[in-house]
């Protein structure tokens, strides 16, 4: 170990560990990372994490597919909370093969199911029986989801519902496996009986053959093209000509429609963004951790480089005795912290009101869709822009892609744009401390 | 806003914006008492949200609709919401600090927060010198006492980050080794790299060599 670093763990005023055990849920949890991450840590097939930097975009794609599977069937569902961590840990510059799987459409199905249903589809997508996407943005809407054109309307002769994508704009757009790994989508679509329109609702709708992987009748899907980050999940699009689907596949739990097209309206019309709300919590832990991995490069870097001497003849000294270098680095990791305490009691917040909604108690749903919309564009922001201070205190190497910064940036500033682009999410924030 | 206006009692995350914060804020000093800097910052958020209020129902009172008026506001209505989300992390980081029982942990971490609140009031000093909450006086105190913090947080830096508990391959980075072995990795890691695993580089061949010799 590089001295300098050996004489500032010496120096420190308190026990690392008691505070990972604050951060990270307590002794217990940490201990149980630790051991799966050590169970395979000598493991052969997990030994290629260098490899996966210079891969190709549809190399990259089937790397993670591969690498996910590998992960799934030596773990089993029962370590599926810990999947991303340890994906994360072998593979940091991949993401999961399907991410949004469970963190949108499994727990979508969760939430907007009714009994019957949730019997249904829930054992399949927490099995991994299928693997399933989300469908909501299209390519010419996006937040204002009144302007989607997506359109299901039913046929009660047949008792199905027929989907159609009828322009260009309506193609659906989602860059979480929607183009080439799912075989199966929540899609989010204007209903219509008997020429009315009844708005936006959720269907789950099969897209590819659990046989062969081959496009369902009337369904297209692929990847729009290249992005500027996460090029191992694809950057899906769809287009679905006169799909028809089964009455029960509108997800039930609030708004029904019954045989004969009578439809019977929920008490709830924001319950359809809860799985949204999820995952924004789930974007304000990321940029809590993104930020806090800069911080550990920059500030042990700042330990290690030395430079200029402070009084001549003194000699080089690290750089992060160097006021400038402290003003920048301390004012991201003092960020982190803060992004983590606020992520903490947000989430504590949003299971419980989730919780609460379940059971029919929808009050709190406002006050944690504003503070949510909020605090994933104050921490995605902030994560962006320390995450660029801590590769400019790591000056020229910090440039270098084996810093692992320009990495964290990239992945970083594009969820400043993906589940909401930022300035539109903050004026949500804006327009409920208005209206309240 | 509107609630406030009518004297209603607001809850959840929003209730600190019942107090009147009508008292100056002579308690921000050089001490940096974390529940005095809250106060100020949430006092900056009721002002910029009453602020705004007015703005906006003035325009509607001159027979604009409500998204008009939003629309002309609207980047004034974002940076009060990030007020309101800075306010959030603030109480909730000193809120967190006050359930740690390690005494020593919870010292680094005070000096930690400390430096998070002051840093973003400095940062916004604007909004701040807008509503008059700090005279110019408070503000060099302030100034003083933040880059103080940066040396009580020094010491413990390394440990600071070594807390967060990120394996060398989650990190994947070649300068935030736990080891501090950089250059060394640095070296290793262009050894992998397929652009030097041939001698002459296939271009270089191909095309360079032949435009040089013509």
């Amino acid at each position: 170990i590089h001295p300098n670093l050996i004489k500032e763990r010496k120096g420190a005023t308190f026990d690392p560990y008691t505070l990972t055990c604050l951060l990270w849920g307590g002794d217990e949890v940490v201990k149980h990372k630790r051991n799966l991450v050590a169970s395979l840590e000598n493991d052969p097939n997990l030994q290629d994490e260098n490899l996966s930097d210079f891969l190709s975009q549809e190399e990259k794609i089937d790397f993670a597919i591969k690498k996910t599977i590998y992960l799934f069937r030596k773990l089993g569902m029962n370590e599926r909370e810990y999947f991303m961590f340890l994906f994360q840990n072998f593979y940091p510059s991949q993401q999961l093969g399907f991410p949004l799987h469970f963190a949108m459409f499994a727990s979508t199905l969760k939430l907007l199911c009714n009994p019957e249903q949730a019997n249904y589809w829930l054992p399949k997508a927490f099995n991994l029986e299928i693997v399933g996407s989300y469908a909501q943005t299209e390519l010419g809407h996006g937040t204002f989801l009144k302007g989607l054109e997506t359109t299901a309307v039913y046929d009660p002769l047949n008792e199905e519902f027929v989907l159609n994508t009828p322009t260009i704009t309506s193609t659906k757009w989602w860059s979480g496996q929607l183009g080439k790994v799912a075989n199966y989508c929540i899609i989010i679509a204007q209903l219509y009986i008997k020429n009315k329109c009844y708005g936006n609702h959720p269907f789950v709708l099969q897209i590819r053959s659990l046989e062969d992987h081959s496009f369902m009748p009337g369904v297209i899907t692929g990847d729009i093209g290249p992005k500027m980050a996460l090029n191992s999940i694809d950057n899906g699009f769809m287009k679905l000509d006169n799909v028809r689907i089964p009455r029960n596949q509108l997800l039930m739990k609030y708004d029904q429609v019954l045989k004969d097209g009578t439809y019977i309206s929920g008490p709830n019309k924001k319950s359809m963004y809860a799985s949204m709300m999820t995952v924004r919590c789930a974007i304000i832990m990321a940029s809590a951790q993104s930020l806090a991995a800069a911080c550990t490069i920059a500030v042990r870097y700042s330990v290690v480089r030395q430079q200029s001497e402070a009084e001549q003849g003194a000699g080089e000294q690290s750089v992060l005795n160097f006021q400038t270098q402290q003003y920048r680095l301390f004012s991201a990791l003092s960020t982190t912290y803060a992004l983590f305490f606020a992520w903490k009691s947000v989430n504590e917040a949003c299971q419980q009101i989730l919780t609460d909604a379940a059971q029919g108690k929808t009050d709190q749903f406002l006050f944690l869709h504003s503070i949510l919309a909020g605090l994933k564009s104050q921490s995605t922001w902030l994560a962006t822009k320390y995450i660029q201070t801590c590769r400019e205190c790591c000056g020229g190497h910090g440039v270098s892609s084996a810093s692992g910064l320009p990495l964290l940036e990239s992945h970083t500033a594009v969820s400043c744009t993906y589940e909401g682009d930022n300035t539109v999410m903050i004026l949500q924030t804006g327009k409920f401390l208005l209206k309240c | 806003a509107r609630d406030i206006f009518q004297g209603k009692n607001l809850v959840g995350f929003v209730s600190y914006l019942n107090a009147n914060y009508t008292t100056e804020h002579q308690d921000v000093d050089s001490n940096l008492h974390l529940s005095a800097l809250l106060r100020l910052c949430q006092h900056r958020s009721k002002r910029m949200l009453l602020y705004i209020s007015e703005l906006v129902f003035e325009k509607i009172n001159s027979g604009s609709s409500l998204e008009q008026a939003f629309n002309m506001w609207s980047n004034e209505i974002k940076n009060m919401a990030v007020a309101v989300c800075q306010v959030y992390t603030m109480e909730k980081f000193i809120e967190a600090i006050g359930q740690i029982k390690e005494n020593c942990l919870a010292s680094v971490l005070t000096d930690v927060c400390k430096f998070y609140c002051v840093f973003n009031i400095v940062e916004n000093i604007g909004d701040f010198l807008q509503f008059n909450l700090l005279t110019q006086e408070q503000i060099k105190l302030l100034k003083t006492a933040m880059y103080n913090q940066l040396s009580k947080i020094r010491p413990s830096a390394v440990a600071l980050v070594d807390a967060f508990d990120f394996s060398d391959r989650l990190l994947h980075s070649a300068l935030g080794r736990y080891d501090g072995q950089v250059y060394q990795a640095l070296y290793d890691y262009a050894k992998l790299a397929p652009i030097n695993s041939k001698e002459v580089h296939d271009s270089c061949k191909e095309h360079l060599l032949p435009f040089l010799k013509e």
